[in-house]
């Protein structure tokens, strides 16, 4: 029995371990997706130059970029919401430990 | 008398009006350090790209536009102080009519 309840803490350890390390992977993430979106506004703000750096920018290149962060931030939350049902998973699977 | 009471509260509308006008002109100048710093941030962080629009951006001139920045940040600070003494100078005005 010492070896049973042994084996059960070790396998909620590492469980638990699995969802801290998928949880700091969906603030990479969602960290990326507020940087992402930051240039997507300032992006859209800007007439025909860069509000950064001030270089030229015509609107086909301003729309495509603006088209791309926003298929970035998709993606992103697709992956983000990915994660978080996995969370969900390992917390039903260390409930029936 | 009466003709006095009316000139006195006349100016001091006029210096209430020139108040507020000043007021909005502090927030307008508050406003644009808040974008320009935005972006020197952004910049700060950049390597060799502009963070918002993609495009190359030589170390040198990433630092001119940096240089740049913080000086314009500091000419509008400059603004927004003498207009804030000015707001004062109109608040000793309005006590002593
Ligand atoms: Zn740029």
């Amino acid at each position: 029995l010492d070896r049973k309840i042994k084996d059960i803490k070790e396998e909620k350890r590492k469980k638990e371990e699995e969802k801290e390390s998928i949880l700091s992977e969906i603030n990479e993430y969602k960290g990326q997706n507020t940087e992402i979106l930051r240039a997507k506004q300032e992006l859209e703000k800007a007439a025909d130059k860069c509000p950064t750096c001030g270089q030229t920018l015509s609107v086909t290149h301003k729309n495509k970029l603006i088209r791309d962060y926003s298929r970035k931030i998709r993606e992103n939350q697709n992956i983000i919401s990915e994660k978080e049902v996995k969370i969900e998973e390992i917390n039903e699977e260390i409930k029936r430990l």
